[in-house]
Formats: structure tokens, C-alpha cells, sequence
């Protein structure tokens, strides 16, 4: 456990919790794609299917379950509770476009070829590119609400601090992922426009809106 | 090491 995988898993967390503060205190899921939280939480029950099988450490089982307790809620909250609110007609990326592409991939490059690896490499990829439905809907729509803004930059930081973790890791421990290093740099990559207007926009007390 | 199949991270 080094300073970056820390910060980089509280990032996370505070990208989660952010969403559902936005939520709950607005009383309303606008602006949020659905679909890419549904696959958010298909990403974390497939990778953390060796939750009761493989102990690694408390802070790992404490971890993996507030993450996918956050996801189902989120889901929850833009489905039933507040579905109301819900954009649906803006949430309308194609999910087989990822899904097909993703399902095919984890297939093709694993590290074994069993049930539950399959589904391990499955989360990787999907995760790389759950958030696109989310980017999708706000360039569609050409705004997003600020505090969707401070969500969407924490759970991009969390990825990139995976990146310098696993620098770290490969100098301290010679320790090297090339499934989960590939899939990062990539879903990083998708994050480095909205960076750009985070910070031009955003962190100058600007809403972010598209021209 | 090639830590393939341990997944200690989140």
C-alpha cells in the first residue's frame, strides 16, 4: 500500500459519496446517466466476486463492500426512488456498442481462462469505459451541474493515482498488472478533455457549459 | 513478480 493507491481509493470513495450527496440533498438524479452507473455496479459484482474467497485484508472487504453498497444505491436512487427525475430521454448511449466490444476483449486477453478470471478481466475493460454514456449525456445536453463536475474529477483522479501507484509498484516491488495498466491509461485518457474544462471552467467559479 | 490472479487492488 503506497501514498498514491490510498489517495487514489479515497478519491473513489469521494467521487461515489459526492454522486449521492448530489442527489439526495437536490432530490433529483438530473444530469446523471443511468446507464452508466448500471455499469458501474455490473463492474464492481463482477471484480469483487472473490469477496468472500480471496481475503486480502480488512481495508480490502471493508472497501469492496461500501463500493458496491454506493453503486446499488445509486442505482436505486435514479431508478425507483427519484426516477422521476431522472433524464431519460438525454441517457441514450447505445450500451451493446460497449458491452459487445468489452464482453469480447475479456475473452480474448485474460490471464486464464476461468469463470471468475473472465469476469475479473470483464470489470477492467468495462470499467475503462463505463463513464462514456455519462460524457455522452453531457455533451449532448452541453451542461453539467458543478457538483456532477466535482464527481466526475475525483472518480478520473482515482484512475490516474492508480496510474502513479502502479509506477510505484513496479519500481518497489516489481510488481506489474499489464491488463489493469492498459485499461487505465485508457480510461484516463477519456477524462483528459473533462479535465480541461474542470479546471479552465469549473475551478473559475464557471458552470460547465458547452458552446 | 507478475502478480497475475492475486487482484489486491480495488
Amino acid at each position: 500500500m503506497n501514498v498514491f493507491r490510498i489517495l487514489g481509493d479515497l478519491s473513489h470513495l469521494l467521487a461515489m459519496f459526492l454522486l449521492l450527496v448530489k442527489i439526495w440533498r437536490s432530490k433529483s438524479c438530473a444530469g446523471i446517466s443511468g446507464k452508466s452507473q448500471i455499469l458501474f455496479a455490473l463492474v464492481f459484482t463482477t471484480r469483487y466476486l472473490d469477496l468472500f474467497s480471496n481475503f486480502i485484508s480488512i481495508y480490502n472487504t471493508v472497501m469492496k463492500v461500501v463500493f458496491l453498497l454506493c453503486a446499488y444505491v445509486t442505482v436505486y436512487m435514479i431508478y425507483w426512488k427519484f426516477r422521476k427525475t431522472f433524464d431519460i430521454e438525454n441517457d441514450t448511449f447505445r450500451l451493446e456498442f460497449l458491452l459487445v466490444p468489452v464482453i469480447g476483449l475479456s475473452f480474448l486477453v485474460n490471464y486464464s481462462y476461468t469463470p471468475t478470471e473472465v469476469l475479473w478481466t470483464f470489470s477492467i475493460y468495462l470499467e475503462s469505459v463505463a463513464i462514456l454514456p455519462q460524457l455522452f449525456m453531457i455533451s449532448k445536453t452541453g451542461e453539467a451541474e458543478t457538483i456532477t463536475t466535482h464527481y466526475l474529477f475525483f472518480l478520473g483522479l482515482y484512475r490516474a493515482l492508480y496510474l502513479a501507484n502502479w509506477i510505484w509498484r513496479y519500481q518497489t516491488e516489481n510488481f506489474y498488472d499489464q491488463i489493469s495498466v492498459v485499461s487505465g491509461v485508457v480510461q484516463t485518457i477519456f477524462y483528459c478533455d473533462f479535465f480541461y474544462l474542470y479546471v479552465t471552467k469549473v475551478l473559475k467559479g464557471k458552470k460547465l457549459s458547452l458552446p | 513478480k507478475n502478480a497475475i490472479s492475486t487482484h489486491d487492488e480495488l
